[in-house]
């Protein structure tokens, strides 16, 4: 018999998050001929110090982290925001009935970093 | 609350705006979607992720720039025949509303397509031939006197769907108050016997004409982000 394995915590550091967007849930469903909704992510987490490699730091949040820890009340942690994002396609009814399809960039975050 | 109502409906209009519309679309009368738009809409959904080549300022399937694609459906009607020489089959005005086109929208490809109601038309002899020609037009429908064809093609056969790209005729700035309007000839070729009827051999039967126009919107004009 294995030994019980110990309950899955929720990694707290700074990574992407699920966020399915229903277009419906917004009201755009009428006009909004595909997709129907996408995954489009968004960013939560820690960015603690020292900064790991994983997270995607640049050397200005290295250092933020740094001046955060001496001083917690006048300098703030970096923040956890999308580094990188990538394009859809929306397919839709214009003001004139027209179908368009457009591509639209930074519409998916793909990973997230500390800045 | 009210409150809440009205900071959503300027979050709503802000989205808009930034996704390059005026208004929320209510369509009255949805049309079905182009063929060509659904299979480039597919393509790009079935990519695997992440795709970090992907470009969003940039239409794969024809190669031009560009991150907006359109089909204008033709709205102009069909235009007494003369018979100046040869057999005329089919006179008719194309006329594409482009009004919807944003300020600062760059064409990059158009594209006109003609279809016809069969799978293709012989011509009735051999060594006789269809001409196809395309003229700028005035929006009443007048060919411009003195003004050459946009387009002149012969045809031994005619297909069911017949693809004429016009991106350089209107790039040269042939598409005033943002429409553009055209006469469509096809002819029997000159000298033939045989009935008029014959020698058209069915390419009077035109289906539709439709205009994709390809645009390289705001967002993709500035200067390249990352």
């Amino acid at each position: 018999r294995s030994p019980p394995s110990p309950p899955v915590t929720p990694s707290p550091l700074c990574k992407p998050r699920r966020l399915y967007i229903s277009f419906s849930d917004v009201g755009w469903e009428n006009w909004i001929i595909a997709p129907q909704g996408y995954l489009a992510n968004y960013c939560r987490g820690d960015c603690p110090f020292p900064l790991a490699a994983e997270l995607n730091s640049t050397n200005h949040a290295v250092l933020q982290t740094m001046v955060h820890s001496l001083d917690p009340q006048g300098t703030p942690q970096p923040c956890c925001v999308p580094v990188r994002l990538s394009p859809i396609s929306i397919l839709y009814y214009d003001n004139s009935d027209n179908v368009v399809l457009r591509h639209y960039e930074d519409m998916v975050v793909d990973e997230c970093g500390c800045r | 609350s009210p409150v809440l109502a009205t900071g959503l409906s300027w979050q709503e209009s802000s989205l808009l705006k930034s996704l390059g519309l005026s208004a929320k679309p209510s369509p009255r009368s949805p049309v079905p979607v182009p063929p060509v738009l659904w299979r480039i809409f597919q393509r790009r959904k079935e990519l695997p992720r992440p795709h970090q080549e992907l470009d969003s300022c940039r239409v794969e399937e024809f190669n031009v720039p560009g991150n907006i694609v359109r089909v204008f459906a033709d709205q102009g009607r069909f235009l007494p025949e003369e018979q100046p020489q040869g057999w005329l089959c089919l006179r008719k005005l194309l006329f594409f509303n482009l009004s919807v086109l944003e300020e600062g929208e760059r064409l990059t490809m158009a594209q006109l397509e003609l279809r016809f109601q069969h799978n293709s038309y012989h011509s009735p002899r051999p060594g006789q031939v269809l001409e196809l020609r395309l003229y700028p037009a005035s929006p009443r429908g007048q060919p411009q006197p003195g003004r050459r064809p946009l387009v002149e093609r012969s045809f031994v056969q005619l297909h069911k769907s017949l693809l004429f790209k016009l991106s350089a005729a209107l790039k040269d700035g042939k598409m005033p108050g943002r429409n553009l309007t055209l006469v469509l000839e096809i002819s029997a070729s000159s000298g033939a016997s045989g009935s008029p009827r014959s020698l058209c051999a069915g390419s009077d039967a035109l289906e539709a004409a439709s205009l994709l126009v390809v645009t390289l919107g705001r967002q993709c004009r500035g200067p390249r982000r990352r």
